[in-house]
């Protein structure tokens, strides 16, 4: 018998998360070249 | 109405619950809790002792604990809200 995970998230699958994980990490990558 | 210490200590206690909060939802992207911070630090301190940095921080935590799939969503806003009142510029480049 298997036991559904019922706690595992995976924050990837909201699009409007990921957006926002993509726009962050390219403002911090910018802001680390630009120093 | 409050007086900007108890506002700046109140803001800074929920700051500092949202980044915990936070922490614990970006271990895949360890820099940017230092980012948000970094950016924290940077703002105009006017604003870090403001009503309305308190009803942001304040819908954004609450948001956040609620639905800890959306963290960067929050994140990313808090970012932006940063921006918009750091208190130093950057030079122009020569």
């Amino acid at each position: 018998q298997t036991v559904p995970m019922e706690e595992e998230e995976d924050d990837d699958n909201d699009p409007e998360n990921r957006i926002a994980k993509k726009m962050l990490l390219e403002e911090i990558k910018a802001n680390l070249s630009s120093e | 109405g409050k007086d900007p210490a108890s506002l700046k200590a109140e803001n800074e206690r929920l700051f500092a619950e949202f980044v915990a909060f936070c922490s614990l939802h970006t271990a895949d992207h360890p820099e940017v809790i230092p980012y948000l911070t970094g950016r924290h630090q940077k703002a105009a301190p006017a604003f870090l002792s403001s009503v309305e940095f308190r009803n942001v921080l304040g819908r954004c935590l609450a948001r956040v604990q609620a639905r800890s799939t959306k963290v960067y969503v929050y994140i990313n806003e808090l970012c932006t809200v940063f921006r918009a009142h750091s208190q130093k510029r950057k030079p122009p480049l020569p």
